[in-house]
């Protein structure tokens, strides 16, 4: 474990607390999309198979538990929550997040550590984390300014990951034999697609405005 | 050939 990664899980926690306070607090789901949601429990189930299997410290499986169950509690609450679904609104939530899941799925087929069920899943669910913040980037576009605990979940969840990147460079720095290539490229990816909401972010935080991205 | 990596991040 080294800084960079402590750093990166502690933002994703971060993320993910933010997120759960906006809907706890305000009991709406304005501005966050479902399909981000969905597409980030699929992404946490398909890659923690080997909770049960494979033990490799209490933080790592008390970490993998918060994931899952946290994204399985939002997408309950956004779903099911007799308050909080009624603040859905899934006439802008349309992004066709399906593709996503059968593309990864395909890619995955093809391109992994190894063909075995679990190293399958593990790629998906890599592949499909790097895009699973789409739906949530194309609602961000679709509506304007939104609030800030929304932009601050977006925030963090792009910051988490640039730290991974920074915790691979550090690995294959110090590990011989340290290869993650389907991680690193992917997480270069994930970071890549926020590097816009970055940019529209700071300069929003630099006016000390409200965020507006570009329709 | 090199063993799989074990999957220890999150």
């Amino acid at each position: 474990m080294n800084i960079f990664r402590f750093a990166g899980d502690m933002t994703h926690l971060i993320s993910i607390l933010v997120l759960l306070l906006k809907i706890y607090a305000t009991k709406s789901c304005s501005g966050i999309s479902l399909k981000t949601q969905e597409l980030y429990a699929i992404v946490f189930v398909a890659r923690y198979l080997d909770l049960f299997t494979d033990f490799i410290s209490v933080y790592n499986t008390v970490m993998k538990l918060v994931f899952i169950g946290c994204s399985l509690a939002i997408v309950w609450c956004m779903r099911l929550h007799r308050v909080v679904r009624r603040t859905y609104n899934k006439d802008v939530d349309t992004f066709r997040h399906y593709f996503l899941v059968l593309g990864c799925f395909l890619l995955a087929l093809f391109v992994h550590e190894k063909f075995t069920f679990q190293e399958v899943l593990w790629a998906f669910s890599i592949y499909l984390e790097a895009v699973a913040i789409l739906p949530q980037l194309v609602l961000l576009q679709r509506s304007g300014n939104v609030d800030n605990l929304t932009v601050q979940y977006v925030f963090f969840l792009g910051a988490y990951r640039a730290f991974y990147i920074l915790n691979w460079i550090y690995r294959y720095l110090t590990e011989p034999h340290f290869g993650r290539w389907i991680a690193s490229v992917a997480g270069l990816v994930q970071t890549a697609l926020y590097a816009d909401f970055f940019y529209y972010y700071f300069i929003s935080w630099k006016n000390n405005a409200k965020l507006q991205l570009p329709a | 050939a090199r063993p799989i990596a074990r999957h220890d991040e999150l």
